[in-house]
Parts: C-alpha cells; structure tokens; sequence
C-alpha cells in the first residue's frame, strides 16, 4: 500500500483535478485506490458529487479517532473516497493538542492497511500549511507536487520545500518527491522558463509527461466525472494517462 | 477611508493579482493606498520584491498589537503595503483567545484612520475562512470577491457566502460585496455559464468588467511591477482600468 500527498500550499495549482485524474489513471490498471479528501473544502469529494455539508469522513477519523472503514464511500469499481467531512475545519481552526497530533493519518492510516487490500492511498492536501498539511505529510510516503508555470508559483514553491524540509530533517524522515507542471501553456515563454527552473532545481523529479491547460478538465467535475469518463480523447485525458504511465515507469526530466 | 478585503477561500482565483492590480489602477485617480497582505504567504509582498522570511508586518499587529503605522513599507508614490510578516501563520496556527480575537485587525485600523489619510484600504485575504480571513471581514466595509469561471469555483463560491452570511447575521453588520470574473477565457462555453450563473444570483453586485486570462498578469510579479508599470498596452491592464472605473462609477450586471 503506497501512500501518496498530493501538496502544495499555493491555492488552484490542480491538486484537487491531479488527485481526481491521475488516480483514475492508475485505477484503470487494476488498481485498487482509497483517495482521501484532506481539504476542509471538500472539492475532492464535490468533484464525485458529494455535497459537503452532509458528509462525515476524515473528520470523524481525526477528532474522533473512528476507524477509516467506517467512513469511506465506493465511488467506482475499484476507487473508495474518504470525504473530508463536514467537521475537518476543526482540525485547522479549534486547538488540537498531544504530541501526536500530526500523526493521526499516519496511525489511522496503518490500521486500515492490515484489513485492505489498497495499491494506492492519494490524499488531496488544502491549500495551506497547517495541521492537515501535516498529518498527510506524515503518513505519505511520498509527495506528488503540483506546479503552475507561473511566477507566484514559483514562490510557493521555494516556500513549500523548505517547510516539507524542516519537517523531514527535525522528524528524520524522508519522502520521494515528483513535481508535475500543471495548467501548463505550453507556447507560454513565461511557463517554458518557469518549467526549466524546477528542472535544474530538481533533476530526476519532475515527471516527464505536464498537464495543459485544457478546458475539459475544469468541466468534468461539473459532471461527476473524471476526464476519461467525460472526454477521453481530450488532451487532458491523454495527459493524465500519460502521466500515471511515467509515474510507474518513472520517467523524469 | 474605505476598506475593501479581496476574499475568496478558492485558492489561486486571483485575488492576489487583484489586489496588486485593482489597487494600482485606484491609485492613479490620485488617492492614497494602503494595501494589507493577509495571507502568511506573503505573495501580495512578492509581488513588491519583499521576501517572505524577512519582514514584519501585520503579524505584529495581530500578535502583539503594534499600531499598522510601525510596519509600513512605502512602495509606490502614493500606495504603502502593510506586508504579511514571517510570524503571520501564528494566527491561524496557534491558539489565539479572547472574545475580540476576530476584531484585531478593525481596531488597529481604527487607530489608524486618526493619524493617516488613505481612501482605500485593501486587504489580500488567504485561501482560507480561518481566523485571518474573519479578521478581514469584520474589519472591511466592502469584500471584493474575484471568481473564475469554473465548477469547483461555483461550490467554493456557495461556500463561501454560506460562511459570510453566517457571521453578518450572528454580528449583525452587513458589508457590500462586489463580484468580479477572474481568469476568464472569453470563447470557453463554461465559464459564460458560470457567469450567467453568478449574475443570476448575484444581480447588481457582478461588476461588468471581466479579467481575461492574460500572460501579463502572470508575468508582472516577477518584475516587481503591477500590470500598468509592465505592459500597460496588454488586454490585462485595459481589463484592471476598466474594473476600477466600473467599481468607481458602479457598474454591474
Ligand atoms: N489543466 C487544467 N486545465 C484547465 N482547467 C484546470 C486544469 N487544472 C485545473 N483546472 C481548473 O482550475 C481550477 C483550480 O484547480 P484545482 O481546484 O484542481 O486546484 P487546487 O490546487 O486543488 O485548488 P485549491 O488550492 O483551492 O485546493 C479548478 O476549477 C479546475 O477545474
Ligand atoms: N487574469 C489572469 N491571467 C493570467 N494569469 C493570472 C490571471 N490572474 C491570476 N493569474 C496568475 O494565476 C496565479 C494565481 O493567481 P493569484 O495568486 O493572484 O490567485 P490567489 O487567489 O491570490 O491565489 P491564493 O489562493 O494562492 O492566494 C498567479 O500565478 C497569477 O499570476
Ligand atoms: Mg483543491
Ligand atoms: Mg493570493
């Protein structure tokens, strides 16, 4: 069972339609995925129809240290969501205390492993650095990190990898990092000269394959639908696929 | 003085380059800005070369109650920026009590208004409805809330006014809000839906200029430079001049 973040603190970078595609990606090769909405937003779990102010899941889990089987909802044949729940706000918000705190996932987590049978565990991060960043950079195993082609994102980047380093160097531990270029033009100077940068600052973890900017992808959780299910000859779709592909095969730059 | 807070929990919907830019256009009518980075991710201060890990600045005043006048930075002729500051995440992170927790922000300005003479206050609100954000909206006369034309921003916008409505009933005031389309892609079927969608609900409120996605805006920050400084022939700096003029004159849909 690999258990993978999906972070990045900077706001509308794809974490949630990476997490959406690229997870059905890999599901398509007989995969079995657990995907987590970790954002008390809940995008994840809208983009599968599920309304947010209904919902209990990763909150439950947290605050109230409920079992993980005990919330998830089958989404497709052989992908479960754990919705983010109507209360996980509180993990942000209301004080939470005790040492393990940024553990929970992490322990929930290892649990659940004993009585799944899960290839995959994809956790969609909000955009911040709180307590919820935390626990799912505690319990992955490795980050998948969204990037735009822009100059903001370029800062939130330097600023995401020296938190996630922090992090790793006082808890001594490490993840495998990949980098995915998102919403990318690709006939955008500014987007080509931001792309080299993360690949001269990242050799051998920036995968090959970038998502363009293409307007099914922004349209298919309207319709509770992945990109393959909406469009799978968009450019999206063959971008996700493409991108699952160089992930298991770990093609990078 | 009038004070506007650039809010939408949505992340990378551009508030940022609103603010940046909205405020620049405000200022070239000979008044006086004060711009407020709210976000610990400081990207309104990038956006001005002020790096993230070396200044103070609001922090100080939310944590420890300086007066906004010790941490001004002058950066254009006639607009300040009160820059987020390195501890600002504190707000959000650690435990802050006391009943007017969420008014710290309102009454520091309120000190403020006596000794200075800004017409517009402009606040650069994080991609989040934590304690920042309810700092800035109890502090603000007007929001100023920009949309892009998308599904997941429609479920963040329903959410989004849930969580504003919610507070003005419980304190009982009221502010005025101002819809703005961000990133908008003219020829994109969904996005004119989504705007058809945000004007039907939000009638008098959708101001009528759009914000195209334009590379200009992308690329100004990494200049230092709003939008009018950097290419002030580009389709972004006519739809920012466009906007202050129908913010000024009130033109909506
Ligand atoms: N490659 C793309 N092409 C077109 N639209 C995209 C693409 N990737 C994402 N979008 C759209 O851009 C918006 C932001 O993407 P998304 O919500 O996935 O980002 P996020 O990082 O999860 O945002 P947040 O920080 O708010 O959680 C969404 O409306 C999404 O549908
Ligand atoms: N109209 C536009 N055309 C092109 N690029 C844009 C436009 N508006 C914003 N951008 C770019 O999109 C990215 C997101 O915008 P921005 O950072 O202003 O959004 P935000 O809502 O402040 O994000 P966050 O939620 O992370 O604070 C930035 O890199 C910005 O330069
Ligand atoms: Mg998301
Ligand atoms: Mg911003």
């Amino acid at each position: 069972m690999k258990i993978l973040a999906v972070m990045n603190q900077k706001g509308g970078v794809g974490k949630t339609t990476t997490t959406l595609n690229f997870s059905h990606a890999l599901s398509q090769n007989d995969r079995k995925i657990l995907l987590i909405d970790a954002d008390p937003q809940g995008h994840l779990g809208n983009c599968y129809g599920i309304a947010d102010n209904i919902s209990s899941g990763l909150d439950e889990v947290l605050l109230s240290g409920d079992a993980i089987s005990h919330h998830l909802k089958p989404v497709r044949e052989n992908v479960d969501i754990l919705p983010a729940g109507i209360r996980l706000g509180e993990m942000e918000t209301k004080s939470q205390t005790g040492a393990n705190r940024g553990y929970r996932l992490h322990d929930a987590l290892a649990l659940e492993k004993n009585q799944t049978d899960y290839d995959y565990v994809i956790i969609d991060c909000p955009p911040a650095s709180g307590l919820l960043a935390m626990n799912a950079l505690l319990a992955a195993d490795e980050i998948l990190i969204p990037v735009t082609g822009d100059y903001l994102a370029l800062q939130g980047l330097s600023r995401l990898i020296k938190v996630v380093r922090n992090i790793e160097k006082r808890l001594q531990r490490q993840t495998k990092k990949h980098f995915v270029l998102t919403r990318f033009y690709e006939r955008r100077r500014l987007a080509n000269q931001i792309k080299q940068k993360i690949i001269q600052h990242f050799p051998n973890q920036v995968l090959k394959s970038v998502i363009r900017e293409n307007v099914s992808l922004a349209e298919s959780p309207g319709f509770g639908k992945s990109i393959f299910e909406y469009r799978p000859k968009s450019h999206g779709a063959e971008d996700y696929s493409n991108l699952a592909k160089d992930y298991l095969e770990g093609n990078y730059y």
